[in-house]
């Protein structure tokens, strides 16, 4: 569903330049449930950006649904991007001004599209939040952002779910509880998904662990389900 | 060296009313590495924010250094955190036009202080900064962007540090870190550390766990360590 080929990505210039990403080639098949972990500061959240269409790489390229993004103009790489694209941010990426409910339901809302029925409430219900629906970001605790940034996500089904430490602010109750509901669109809808995360216990629910380290996938293994 | 009687702090009003916090009591002893546990919502952020002076309570008060903060004026009040309180929030709060060592240093600054010879290397050192140290936020990673802010809390060496979720954005190993200059600071300088954490393994290099749920502390434990 996704793959990348010698991605490379360097910030600045000279001798200031950051390697971020020092050419990583890898394939997400369609279904799988991949986690990504790494030191703080070794490219995750950067292959991430630029595996979803968030950032142009230096070099190398990027597949999304058999398409090649790198060389997509703006407008179809936005139009892709909505179409196959959920993206939870490592800091939540909220709209102030809307409830929990509106920016739960603005990629359809954009999409033109209405929710199907229940959808909403099903997922305000397994994420513990149906009590703060009506409230603004200001007026939830970080954990709740959180899960109404992952609840975002999914509300479109996308292509690709690409979660960046959806459980970083959360107690391990609603850890637990978005990762499975992670793990349930993953073998209910077939959703693939590729997730960063520091904790051992997420990276046990998935089907393969890619490791990384200073800009480079040093290790990819199949996860302890398999 | 804090002190909380009775607090409470309500958002909103009637029906819609969320109590975050319902009259929570506590004293933390001069020098004490106090862990503050507790479900997403369970108003553990509210807390730290009345006890370190930033938000005001609907009924109760607060006493920092023998003072009864709820009762002072602005000015005073602003006078008192800049000398006594250390604050890292749970998303990262830095100033993006600064760098990394300016953030670290801007409260130093602020009080028209110097800081003390290699005081700031030692830090950005053992933060694993010091290849950063030039760069603004915005070309930090999460994880790096945490720890610079964990460094601002600690350069002016306070009388109450407050830490809320210091190590969520963390890999095991940055939070270990992390965690390892929290209790330094305790053991080393006395340093009074009140840290909101998700993570088992840092509450228990605390010397105590307050538990909190729906706007109570519902325990208080002496830590593994003691
Ligand atoms: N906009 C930018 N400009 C300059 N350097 C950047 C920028 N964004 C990231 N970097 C640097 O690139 C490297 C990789 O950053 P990245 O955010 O991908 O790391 P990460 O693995 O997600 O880390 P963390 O676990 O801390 O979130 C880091 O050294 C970071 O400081
Ligand atoms: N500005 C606000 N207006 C209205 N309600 C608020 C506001 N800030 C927090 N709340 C609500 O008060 C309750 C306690 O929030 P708080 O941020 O203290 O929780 P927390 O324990 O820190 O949670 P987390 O672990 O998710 O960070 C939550 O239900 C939250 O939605
Ligand atoms: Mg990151
Ligand atoms: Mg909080």
């Amino acid at each position: 569903a996704v793959s990348a080929t010698a991605l490379t990505r360097t910030y600045g210039e000279g001798g200031s330049a950051v390697h971020a990403l020092r050419g990583v080639s890898l394939e997400v098949p369609k279904g799988q449930f991949t986690a990504v972990m790494g030191p703080s500061g070794s490219g995750k959240s950067t292959l991430m950006h630029l595996l979803a269409g968030l950032d142009t790489p230096d070099a190398g390229s990027v597949h999304i649904a058999g398409e090649d993004i790198t060389r997509m103009s703006d407008r179809d790489l936005t139009r892709l991007r909505r179409k196959h694209i959920g993206f939870v941010f490592q800091s939540f990426n909220l709209l102030p001004t809307l409830s929990a409910e509106e920016n739960i339901t603005l990629p359809l809302a954009i999409a033109g599209r209405k929710p199907e029925a229940g959808a909403v409430e099903r997922l305000l219900d397994r994420m513990g939040l149906t009590e703060r629906r009506d409230h603004k970001p200001a007026q939830l605790s970080g954990g709740q952002q959180q899960r109404v940034a992952v609840a975002r996500a999914l509300i479109c089904s996308p292509t690709v779910l690409f979660a960046d430490e959806p459980t970083g602010n959360l107690d391990s109750a609603s850890g637990a509880d978005v990762l499975a509901l992670l793990r349930a669109a993953v073998d209910e809808d077939g959703q693939t998904t590729v997730m960063v995360t520091h904790d051992a216990r997420a990276a046990a629910s998935a089907d393969r662990v890619l490791l990384m380290a200073d800009g480079r996938v040093v290790a990819d293994l199949a996860g302890p389900s398999q």
